[in-house]
Parts: structure tokens; sequence; C-alpha cells
């Protein structure tokens, strides 16, 4: 029972990580279309 | 014997030992599961300060750039014409609003202050409006108010209240002079030309060599309408200036209101001089002071 809350712990975390991965992606294509346009 | 007892040797593979071993490989034992969570959950942490990270150079730089649009916009404004509309709230990205936190910029502050600015400005441009009235000959239907400056006409229409037309022109002599005048004869009298001028201009008044003769005659209104920012603009000008009122003008439509100025001092003086010379008293005077004069001179010469 341990183990199976660890394992949907970690499946949580990783969902997480994989939205913060996408939202960081956005960000940072979108602070660099800007950097572009500002030079 | 051998053969018997060597039947008796446990030939059992002990198959279940190594079931049970694989059993416990399947099955990652907890300590590693707790591993991978603090990995996962480290790199979280770290995808998470990214992330702020991230934002807040966007941030800065959205702003940034803000900055840099409001101010060219406001010298666009300054410069030509009302502003663009700005870019609607919707269209900005909703994700970036979301993310990003960042607090949209009020629009009602640049708003207002182009509205106050706009008014401060309507206010200075009534302050010099000015009319000015100009004598035309009759038989002239232009609408060309000849004032020493030159003016590139950029319009004409035909207002209800008045049956000639209304001519509009903006001041040709420098490009960011803003002074724009409209022309249109008098109601009460077509050969009055009535100018308005708005604005102020921001340059000298350009060569005056060709206006000594070419002037209109212009007329200043007896009324509220002329103001002082016109009547010095036209005093400026080298050519006789009349000033007459309106209600004169309006009982006098004789041809004699129409006699040339130049013409009449000039008759003027010659009537004052022919009638000097016929004076015998004033023939004598002016014998008395001339050869008082000679007689003086010789005097002390000697």
């Amino acid at each position: 029972e341990k183990r199976n809350m660890l394992q949907d712990e970690i499946n949580r975390v990783n969902s997480e990580n994989k939205k913060l991965t996408e939202m960081l992606a956005r960000v940072c294509e979108k602070y660099y279309a800007l950097n572009n346009l500002m030079e | 014997m051998d053969q018997y007892s060597s039947s008796l040797v446990d030939t059992s593979l002990d198959l279940t030992i190594g079931v049970t071993r694989m059993r416990v490989e399947e099955d990652p034992p907890t300590s590693a599961l707790v591993e991978e969570l603090n990995r996962v959950s480290a790199e979280n942490k770290k995808l998470s300060e990214m992330l702020t990270l991230m934002c807040d150079n966007y941030n800065v730089l959205r702003k940034q750039l803000m900055e840099y649009v409001n101010k060219s916009n406001i010298t666009e404004r300054d410069q030509i014409s009302p502003p663009k509309k700005r870019k609607s709230p919707a269209r900005e990205d909703a994700f970036s609003c979301a993310v990003i936190g960042g607090v949209s910029e009020s629009s009602s502050t640049d708003q207002d202050e182009y509205l106050c600015k706009k008014q401060r400005e309507e206010t200075v441009v009534k302050e010099k409006v000015s009319r000015v009235y100009y004598k035309t000959e009759a038989s002239d239907t232009t609408l060309v108010v000849k004032d020493g400056y030159q003016w590139r006409k950029y319009g004409q229409k035909v207002t209800r209240d008045n049956p000639s037309p209304r001519a509009y022109f903006k001041c040709a002599c420098a490009p960011s002079c803003s002074v724009k005048k409209k022309v249109q004869r008098s109601v009460e009298d077509q050969s009055v030309l009535v100018a308005t001028y708005e604005g102020e201009h921001n340059h000298p008044m350009p060569s005056q060599i060709d206006s000594n003769n070419g002037l209109n005659r212009h007329i200043s209104h007896g009324g509220s309408a002329s103001t002082p920012v016109a009547a010095n603009r036209r005093s400026s000008l080298t050519v006789p200036v009349t000033t007459v009122d309106m209600i004169e003008s309006k009982k006098v439509t004789s041809p004699t209101s129409r006699i040339d100025f130049p013409q009449v001092q000039k008759l003027l003086v010659e009537q004052m001089a022919s009638s000097l010379t016929k004076d015998p008293n004033f023939t004598a005077a002016l014998a008395a002071a001339v050869t008082g004069k000679l007689y003086q001179q010789n005097h002390t010469e000697k």
C-alpha cells in the first residue's frame, strides 16, 4: 500500500513536471520572440 | 543397491526458490520508489524556479517594450493625429496573462493623459483663431487672399449659411507649420473675403518682394472676431493697411469705396503741394527762409 502511494505521488509529480516543461518552453519562445523584436 | 540408492537421490529442480527471487526483483523496493520521488520532486522544483525566472525576464522585457511603444505613440500623437486604437486586451495571449501574472497595464491613464493633452491643444487652437477681412475687386471671384504667406489649397466646400464656397488652405512656407485658413466671401458684402486663421506661424514671413503691390487690403473687423494676433501679424506688412468699420462699409457701396489707397495718398500730396505753392504768404516765407539760410552760410564762410 505504501508503494502504491509512492507510485501515485511519483506519477503526479511527473505529470506536473511535464506541464511545467511545456510552460517553460512557451515562455522561452515568447521571451526570445520579444527579444528579437526589441533588437 | 547403488542403483536403488542412486534412485533416491533428490532430483527436484528447486524451482520455487527461483520464482521467489524473480518476484522480489519485479517489485522495486520502497526505498527505490522514495528515491524516484525525490528525484522527480527535485526536478519539479528546478523547473518551477526556471519558469519563475523566465517569467520575470519576460515581464521586464515586455514592460520595456510597452514603454517604448507608448513613447512612440505619444510622439506620433503630438506630431500628427489622434492615436491608433490600443491593442485590445482580448488579443493578449491568455497564457501570458495567466502564467506571467503580469498586471496588464491600464490604458485608462494613458487615455486620460491623451484627452487632457487634446483638450489643451484644442484650447490653444481656439485662442489663436483669428478672422481677417480682405477687400477685393468686385469682379474678382477667386478665393485667393494675398497675405504674404504661401498657402496650399486642400479643399473647398459649400456651406449652408453662405452661398459662396469656402476654401481651405494650409501654410506651405514650412512643412512643420500647422497654420490653416478658411476663406469665404462675406454674406453681407460679396466683395469682402473673410479669412479665418487657425494657429500661429512658426517661421518668419517669407520675402515681401512681391508683396508690396500684390497684397490684398485687409480690413480688420470692428467686432470681436478680430484679435490682436491678427492685427499684429498684419501690421508687420509694409502695405498701407486700412481699418474700416464694417458698418460703414455696408453703407458705402459706391465705387468710391474701391479707390486704390496709394492713389488717394498721391492725390492728397499733390493737392497739398499745389495749394501751398499758390499761397503767396507761403512762398514769401519760403524765400525768406532760403535767403536767410544762404546768408548765414556766406557769413560763416567769411
